[in-house]
């Protein structure tokens, strides 16, 4: 079931201090963190509704909520997928992107085809150390993505086969060459 | 042995070779150049003493004694990467190694961990702290405005919360530090400040919660703690153009949707 008042209701008893600064129990704690848990996954499915009706394509979609921990099954997995950045402020955003993936190299092109600078980066120590077995991601792949005001940008990510890698390469001499 | 640099086109922030410690911030456009450093301490709570016993605990902090305990002197630097895209600077087995682990608790030190930053700026015992992300409020050590104050926490007696962002200033220069969520903070020093991460403690402070303040509830588990802090070092008059946009986007942030079919095409806002 779609709505956000679930999400807006435990939202509403975490603004008492004892959620702000921790002067709960242990066990009040945990049941904010489920409460709030339950609110977003009721509000994923609103979102993943008003990405369709406003798009028209019916297509699951995926929300890693481990994208804190580096942790997200789909971005490990996959190698091409599309990423959906939703901007709730009434202005436009620049946003640095950081997905966990297991490769090494990537191509990553913006809602208007063009070619986006990105990095890949190692998961630290640390990291790993929080995710315990939520993920297993080596990597990170860090581009930078705008959003328009109110609106959503897309941006598709491929990973490049190590085949795709020797033919850019070669490409590139061949230009040098020339 | 060279001193290791990140730089952008606003800023370069400067590590220390011999320490790994960030050691200067430098605005590029502004020419602002502020010498630096940071670094993790913790407070020893306090279990109660001959003057009160009082304990720390979740709501009372008491460390038991002014001075931290410096965590590491050296932050064992091990990767700089960077690119026109991104810069990372990871600093090796900093805190986790000694203290955050927390397994066994064998030392029965509770430990009140924080992020300090010093300065050299001249700060006359005032700092600045946000009300709930509104307005900014002026902070000044060892002063109540409405009575007179006799201090007898000189660490938490200073200590206010930090819901989004804590700044100090001179006249010229303003270094800010956005939170990613509520904290505690306090300027014990003129020219330096510090945020409150973590709070391990072993002792209840009966004030009512009835229980230590130890995540997740087991002495023998560890916990870590991740998180972040934005720096900014601009002038006074820019500084509000900075901060208060960027809380906005790092508060109300973008939110990633995956999907493995064919690409949204919808842009317009």
């Amino acid at each position: 079931k779609a709505d956000s008042f679930t999400l807006k209701e435990a939202m509403a008893v975490a603004q008492h201090h004892d959620a702000v600064s921790g002067t709960e129990k242990q066990h009040v704690a945990d049941d904010y963190a489920k409460r709030l848990a339950a609110g977003w996954s009721r509000c994923q499915v609103l979102v993943s509704n008003a990405l369709a009706s406003l798009s028209g394509i019916k297509q699951n979609v995926h929300f890693c909520n481990y994208l804190n921990v580096s942790a997200c099954r789909l971005t490990e997995a996959a190698s091409n997928f599309t990423v959906v950045l939703y901007n709730p402020l009434p202005r436009r955003v620049t946003w640095n992107v950081r997905l966990p993936m297991n490769g090494t190299s990537y191509t990553v092109t913006d809602p208007k085809g063009k070619t986006v600078p990105n990095k890949v980066m190692q998961v630290s120590a640390f990291t790993k150390q929080v995710r315990q077995d939520k993920g297993s991601a080596v990597n990170e792949l860090v581009f930078q993505a705008a959003a328009p005001a109110l609106g959503f940008s897309t941006y598709s990510v491929s990973r490049l086969t190590e085949d795709s890698l020797w033919r850019r390469l070669a490409q590139r001499a061949q230009k040098t060459q020339l | 042995g060279d001193s290791l640099q990140l730089q952008n086109e606003y800023y370069k922030v400067t590590f220390d070779s011999d320490t790994g410690l960030v050691s200067q911030i430098e605005n590029l456009h502004k020419g602002i150049n502020l010498p630096i450093t940071q670094n993790f301490y913790w407070y020893n709570a306090s279990i109660g003493d001959a003057k009160s016993s009082q304990a720390s605990g979740a709501y009372i902090f008491r460390p038991d004694s002014f001075n931290p305990l410096l965590i590491s002197k050296t932050a064992k630097t091990y990767v700089v990467k960077h690119n026109a895209v991104y810069g990372e600077v990871i600093l090796g087995a900093l805190i986790n190694k000694d203290v955050s682990s927390g397994k066994g608790q064998r030392d029965r030190w509770g430990k009140e961990i924080i992020s300090r930053f010093k300065t050299p700026l001249q700060t006359n015992a005032t700092f600045y702290t946000d009300a709930n992300g509104r307005e900014i409020l002026q902070r000044r050590r060892d002063y109540r405005a409405t009575w007179k104050l006799e201090q007898t926490e000189p660490v938490a007696g200073n200590y206010y919360p930090v819901n989004s962002r804590i700044y100090i200033k001179d006249g010229k220069q303003q270094l800010t530090v956005l939170t990613d969520r509520s904290q505690g903070g306090s300027s014990i020093m003129d020219g330096s400040f510090e945020l409150m991460l973590h709070r391990r403690l072993l002792y209840d402070d009966h004030r009512g919660v009835d229980e230590p303040l130890s995540e997740p509830g087991d002495y023998n588990v560890g916990l870590v703690v991740r998180g972040k802090h934005i720096l900014f070092l601009d002038t006074v008059d820019a500084s509000a153009d900075l901060h208060r946009p960027q809380a906005q986007q790092e508060f109300m942030s973008p939110q990633i949707v995956l999907s493995t079919g064919q690409q949204y095409p919808y842009w317009m806002g």
